[in-house]
């Protein structure tokens, strides 16, 4: 879901 | 972590490289937009802030740490040590054309309105964006040295093997961060105009030169 995004990506 | 996050983020590395060996090797900056490289240290700063609130990963880390201390690094190169290269009078585009607009979407159209996130998503636009003025550069003065243009490949295919990341992310996790993927999309297309001559020209042995 695009909810709750976590940046884990650089 | 896929194979295209992977040759995405070693493209990225690849391409910082070629441009700190270009400088290093040729002890010049010509043709190089200092502008660009001011705005991507400005992407890196305001978008690894989070190495101080979240623990990703050590290669998370290491490559974080990487990018902002080598644009900084390509700074310092651009601006003080071979300063007398520094092809100025070609590197025109206004920088704040692009940070002002970029920063008011950052505010309007994010995930969350707080400060870390909103620099985030700063960082995403502003990247989107921040080749601009070496492609103007290059544009101006119709012509990128072969060195130049295979490290603005290298920069175009990192965020091109990103949106094939995002696909698998997609269809694999359900995962999908679509600030990241519209800004990633337009970044790439920018680079579209610049990958047609580079096939065209340089992969056969010509130096990369604009219709006049």
């Amino acid at each position: 879901a695009d909810a709750d995004v976590a940046h884990d990506e650089l | 972590m896929n194979v295209f996050r992977l040759s995405g983020d070693v493209s990225h590395l690849l391409a910082i490289l070629i441009l700190l060996m270009k400088i290093w090797k040729t002890r010049s900056c010509a043709g190089i937009s200092g502008k660009s490289q001011i705005l991507f240290a400005l992407v890196y700063t305001t978008r690894y802030l989070d190495l101080f609130t979240s623990f990703i990963s050590p290669y998370n880390t290491a490559m974080k740490v990487f990018f902002i201390a080598s644009s900084y690094a390509t700074i310092y190169l651009i601006y003080l040590k071979f300063k007398a290269t520094y092809d100025r009078n070609h590197d025109t585009f206004r920088m704040e054309f692009l940070v002002l607009p970029v920063l008011v979407l950052a505010f309007v159209v994010n995930h969350d309105f707080t400060p870390l996130e909103i620099l985030w998503t700063f960082s995403i636009y502003l990247e989107s964006v921040a080749i601009l003025p070496q492609l103007f550069m290059v544009s101006k003065t119709g012509q990128a040295e072969t060195i130049t243009s295979h490290y603005l490949f290298a920069l175009g295919m990192y965020r091109a093997l990103y949106i094939v990341n995002w696909v698998y992310r997609y269809y694999f996790e359900g995962f999908y961060d679509l600030i990241a993927i519209i800004a990633g999309v337009v970044q790439t297309v920018l680079y579209c105009d610049f990958f047609y001559l580079y096939v065209t020209k340089v992969l056969k042995g010509k130096q990369l030169t604009l219709p006049a």
